[in-house]
């Protein structure tokens, strides 16, 4: 799995 | 933050204030799908589960919370408060044919394969059709109160803006999000029939969206 991108948004 | 991604996000606060304000002061929900607001209080639910793991600012915790709120307040007043004005009739889009797809889609591509990751990436990939039932309820009744065009108006909006947001991530900080913007730019092709409508129909002054 490749890296999750950040979840900072709504 | 930064003003695309702001602006997107009052927009669709507004949109959804639009809507529970419009049920509630009427005390009608006519021309609206209920089945689309349990989508996107689905949406909302499945997504924010990290409101009380993952604190990343008092604005995103706020919102989500505020999201949450009004949109299973929306669902309560559509099927229960005001449920005689429900048309329960012309809302007959078969949602299993969304739910089904997308959580399957979630299972097969995601960035992560954990249960919090799963119901992020089925979050994104609904809300890219959570809007079809209320859009196929239009055209089944071939119109639409012009407050509800406003409120799909501001819906559509917000995730054009996320995509202006995510372009502009990516130039200045290499974020990219590739399952949010595959599903972003789905989502906002299905309002562009709506846009179309809406920009040369109801901004004309007319008092009701009718279809031809």
């Amino acid at each position: 799995d490749e890296a999750v991108p950040t979840k900072d948004e709504l | 933050m930064n003003v695309f991604r702001l602006l997107g996000d009052v927009s669709h606060l507004v949109a959804i204030i639009i809507l529970f304000l419009k049920i509630f002061r009427s005390k009608s929900c006519a021309g609206i799908s209920g089945k689309s607001q349990v989508l996107f209080a689905l949406v909302f639910t499945t997504r924010y589960l990290d409101l009380f793991t993952s604190f990343i600012s008092i604005y995103n915790t706020v919102m989500k919370v505020v999201f949450l709120v009004l949109s299973y307040a929306t669902v309560y007043l559509i099927y229960l408060r005001f449920r005689s004005s429900y048309d329960s009739e012309s809302d007959t889009f078969r949602v299993e044919f969304l739910l089904v797809p997308v959580a399957g889609l979630s299972f097969l591509e995601n960035y992560d394969f954990t249960p919090i990751e799963i119901l992020w990436t089925f979050s994104i990939y609904l809300e890219s059709v959570a809007i079809l039932p209320q859009l196929f309820m239009i055209t089944k009744t071939g119109e639409a109160e012009s407050i509800t065009t406003h409120y799909l108006f501001f819906l559509g909006l917000y995730r054009a803006l996320y995509l202006a947001n995510w372009v502009w991530r990516y130039h200045t900080e290499g974020f990219f999000d590739q399952i949010a913007v595959v599903s972003g730019v789905v989502q906002t092709i299905f309002y562009c029939d709506f846009f179309y409508l809406y920009v040369t129909k109801v901004l004309k002054g007319n008092s009701k969206l009718t279809l031809p």
